[in-house]
């Protein structure tokens, strides 16, 4: 795949994981595994927005 | 880029195990 094919694919991912972060913020969740589970969730999606960003630039 | 490609590999491997969590989720009240 072509650059510009990885980041195209990687924005599609990113908007899909997004979506369930905020979903997941939005609900009252006490269970700490997924607690644990969306804050990797989260942290990995800033390092892929933090990635998109710095191939655009 | 070979990080670029990791990074996509990562977040679709991550977005394939989400399929549970997500139903699972959406018992939780908001």
């Amino acid at each position: 795949t072509t650059t510009k094919e990885d980041l195209q694919r990687l924005l599609q991912l990113l908007l899909r994981i997004s979506t369930v972060v905020e979903e997941a913020e939005g609900r009252r969740i006490e269970n700490r595994a997924m607690v644990r589970q969306i804050s990797i969730m989260r942290e990995q999606m800033f390092r892929g927005y933090y990635l998109l960003d710095a191939f655009r630039c | 880029s070979k990080e670029l490609k990791q990074a996509v590999l990562v977040l679709e491997n991550m977005v394939a195990d989400m399929e549970d969590f997500v139903i699972f989720l959406m018992s939780y009240p908001r």
